[in-house]
């Protein structure tokens, strides 16, 4: 059965979209079988697979027009396909909200997909609206991106609050898998206290794995590549393989 | 009467707090009447002036509990009011869906405001959702900031055609105010090819001023200050007071 995982933080830029794609094409070079479903109406994460106006999206999926495993396309990477996203999905905030199971929509969706990936990774928007909400409620576990910055750490309270509502009431076994740091430059101080201050308060819950500043990770987009693909000697790309391989001893250790 | 700007880009992370708070404290060291709005449930703004646990906020307004003039509070900067927000806002997105003027329940109560400051600056949350439609609403402009990166550029476009309806529904005289380009550093090609390719677009719409990657930016909010005060001196409080004067003189030039 898959492993859903969420990669989920309502603060804007902490680098979500780089880690969906970048830990995806990971684990799929280490041999898994992963599907990345972009659920952010900016599609970053599908242009940054390179596809361009995809047929069919998520937002079909999520209206019924189209089952989910019709959505599935696969990439130029082997182990990895995905579901795209396009600017339709900002759509389903208002048009879900009165239906009754509005919250599990998407998880009653990746229920059918049950044997076919090892992982399923979601890519969530800066928000905690009704599509995130979906996520939340699909997921196993929640992987964090921290940018080390005031603003990012500072969010971080209101997001654990928000994943105890979620267990409330939908989704009792949900987990945080961890919190990832993204985008440090160790020459900084702002960034070594931050980096201080959340791993003093989450302990064990933070990634040993630290995302460097790197600027392939920024670059790769723009080929529609993974950096992994793009440049994969960098080390940007090398952390996100390491990041795979701590997650998937994850439960090991633990 | 106030010259209402909205700070917006659905792109998460590209600068749009620190913008608003910056641009804002530039304008009121200047000489000039300012309030600045915070439109994120998120409440950075609200935070990276200081101001913890606001008694009242821009939730109480848009809920009609308390009229917007109860709502305005004075900050440390000498001719800066501010309106806080919290993370009780998240709630407009569904309390509104039923109201008739959903659209324009900003524009109303902003209404109430006029002769008391020269102008208004709205910070908006990383989504083109109601709350920022009623920020497009309200506004006479609305200023962009963008990252010199692949993703942040290429959400321009759907932020335009976005501005296009919200002119032909609810708000024809608004116009782009400008794109501004932060944290740019120009030891970084991809940030100098964006920006081209930026200006080449968008032309004499993109400021002269750019926001250069500056770490006193980013450590100032920790300190519950803007840069202008926590480091006057700092190349990115210095861009903030250049892009004041460029704010002022816009009207002048075109
Ligand atoms: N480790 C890194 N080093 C350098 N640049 C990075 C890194 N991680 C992400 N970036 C760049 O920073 C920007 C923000 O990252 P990204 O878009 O992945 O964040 P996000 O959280 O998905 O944003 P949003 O909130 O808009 O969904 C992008 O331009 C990306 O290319
Ligand atoms: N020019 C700059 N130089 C260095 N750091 C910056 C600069 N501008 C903003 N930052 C930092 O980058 C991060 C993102 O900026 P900010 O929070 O203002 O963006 P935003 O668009 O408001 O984000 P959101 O989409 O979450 O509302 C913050 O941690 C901020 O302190
Ligand atoms: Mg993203
Ligand atoms: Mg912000």
């Amino acid at each position: 059965l898959a492993k859903i995982v969420a990669i989920a933080n309502q603060k804007g830029g902490v680098g979500k979209t780089t880690t969906s794609i970048n830990l995806s094409a990971a684990l799929a070079i280490l041999g898994h079988s992963v599907l990345l479903v972009d659920l952010d109406p900016q599609a970053n994460a599908t242009s940054g697979m390179g596809i361009e106006q995809p047929k069919t999206t998520v937002y079909d999926c999520f209206t019924g027009r189209i089952s989910i495993s019709e959505a599935i396309i696969s990439t130029k990477i082997k182990g990895l396909s995905m579901i795209p996203s396009s600017v339709d999905l900002v759509g389903v905030e208002v048009e879900l909200t009165a239906a009754p199971n509005r919250e599990r929509v998407l998880r009653d969706l990746l229920e059918n997909l049950g044997e076919n990936f090892a992982w399923i990774v979601l890519d969530c928007p800066p928000a905690l609206g009704l599509i995130t909400i979906n996520a939340l409620v699909a997921a196993h576990s929640v992987l964090v991106p921290v940018q080390c910055e005031y603003y990012a750490m500072e969010g971080l309270g209101w997001l654990m609050s928000n994943m105890d509502r979620i267990r409330e009431s939908w989704n009792p076994l949900l987990e945080l898998e961890g919190i990832v740091l993204t985008m440090y430059d160790s020459r900084i101080n702002l960034a070594r206290q931050v980096s201080e201050e959340i791993r003093s308060f989450f302990r064990e819950k933070v990634f040993r794995t630290v995302i460097p500043r790197n600027v392939s990770l920024a670059e790769a987009p723009s080929y529609g590549q993974p950096a992994l693909v793009y440049n994969s000697a960098s080390s940007g790309a090398r952390a996100y393989m390491e990041l795979a391989g701590e997650l998937l001893n994850h439960g090991k250790t633990s």
